[in-house]
């Protein structure tokens, strides 16, 4: 889902 | 993950173990700034507030502990450690800080992509990051002294931000809906402020000589 991958990054 | 974003963390990691590796072996924090350092464990606990919550995956959970572990031990190195702290030049490093925080708080408050508590910390860490290098590029200034370590330590702080930029590049060509402005933008800023280091830090390698910043 999008909000899982929202901040995905470090 | 691109090769771009894998060797932005890398270069990263790299820059906090050198900084780690400096203190550790030679018990000394000579020219390194304590309050860029706080301010980054200040980045790190606020960005990293859904480390429990939000499961990206193992090698994101880990580099977030790596990066939460080593900016509070360097911390705690040049704040408590008997040796270190007496190699730590608070009159040297005295950029007002806490002064830094505020403007990126207002602005988290009012600029972000979601009104929650946890989206403000994390563009609040986003905006606090982008300048946290501040009283450790005025402390250079100031001493004029950069060992080669901690001339090595910002050119790899400042290459993992440059990486991050080609990443989002990348990301952005290549994943429909990957917009981040706020990310961007203050990425875009965090690196321009290590312009003027990463230019002298060229120059003094080209010419091997020793990095001198100009008064």
């Amino acid at each position: 889902p999008k909000g899982s991958r929202s901040h995905d990054e470090l | 993950m691109n090769i771009f974003r894998l060797a932005g963390d890398m270069t990263h990691l790299a820059s906090v173990l050198v900084l780690l590796l400096k203190i550790h072996t030679i018990k000394s924090c000579a020219g390194i700034s304590l309050k860029t350092q706080e301010l980054f464990a200040i980045v790190f606990l606020t960005r990293y507030l859904d480390l429990f919550t939000n499961f990206i995956s193992i090698y994101n959970t880990i580099m977030k502990l790596i990066f939460l572990g080593s900016s509070f031990s360097i911390v705690w190195y040049i704040r408590r450690h008997r040796v270190v702290r007496r190699s730590y030049d608070k009159d040297q490093d005295t950029f007002r800080h806490f002064f830094l925080m505020w403007p990126c708080l207002i602005l988290a408050i009012f600029i972000n992509e979601k009104f929650t508590l946890k989206e403000v910390m994390w563009t609040f860490s986003i905006y606090l990051e982008a300048i946290a290098i501040l009283p450790q590029l005025v402390m250079l200034q100031r001493t004029r002294n950069i060992d080669n370590l901690t001339g090595q330590y910002i050119f790899l702080l400042g290459a993992y931000r440059a990486f991050y930029i080609l990443n989002w590049i990348y990301r952005y060509f290549t994943e429909e809906h990957y917009v981040h402005w706020i990310t961007w933008v203050a990425g875009v800023i965090q690196t321009l402020l290590y312009g003027d280091f990463f230019y002298y830090y060229f120059q003094s390698w080209k010419n091997n000589v020793k990095l001198e910043l100009p008064a």
